[in-house]
C-alpha cells in the first residue's frame, strides 16, 4: 500500500532542553 | 518524564499539541536515525494525534512508522537527485 507520509513535511524543531546533551 | 495522555493533549491548544507529541517522538526517533530525526518527526506529526498517542504506547508500531518514513524520504531524495541531474 502507498504510504500516506509526506516527504515535504515541515521539519520538527525540538526544544533546546532536549538537545542540550548533543551541543 | 510522565506519559503523555489524551486529556493532557486535549487541554493544550492545537499547535502546542503537535509540539508536545513531537517532544516525545523526537528522542525516540533520534536514537534510531540521528541525522533525519527532525524531518521524520515532522512527517509523523502530520498523522492524527490519537494515532500518535497509540504509537507512543506501542514501540513496535512506532518503529514500523519510522521505517516507513525513512523509506519515503529515501525515495523522495533519489527522485529529487535524478530531477537535478536531468
Amino acid at each position: 500500500k502507498k504510504s500516506t507520509l509526506n516527504p515535504n513535511a515541515k521539519e520538527f524543531n525540538p526544544s533546546k532542553t532536549l538537545l542540550s546533551v548533543n551541543k | 518524564q510522565e506519559p503523555l495522555t489524551a486529556s493532557m493533549l486535549a487541554a493544550a491548544p492545537p499547535q502546542e499539541q503537535k509540539q508536545m507529541l513531537g517532544e516525545r517522538l523526537y528522542p525516540l526517533i533520534h536514537s534510531l536515525h540521528p541525522s533525519m530525526a527532525g524531518k521524520i518527526t515532522g512527517m509523523l506529526l502530520e498523522i492524527d494525534n490519537s494515532e500518535l498517542l497509540l504509537m507512543l504506547e506501542s514501540p513496535e508500531s512506532l518503529h514500523s512508522k519510522i521505517e516507513e518514513a525513512v523509506a519515503v524520504l529515501q525515495v523522495h531524495q533519489i527522485s529529487e537527485a535524478s530531477h537535478k541531474s536531468n
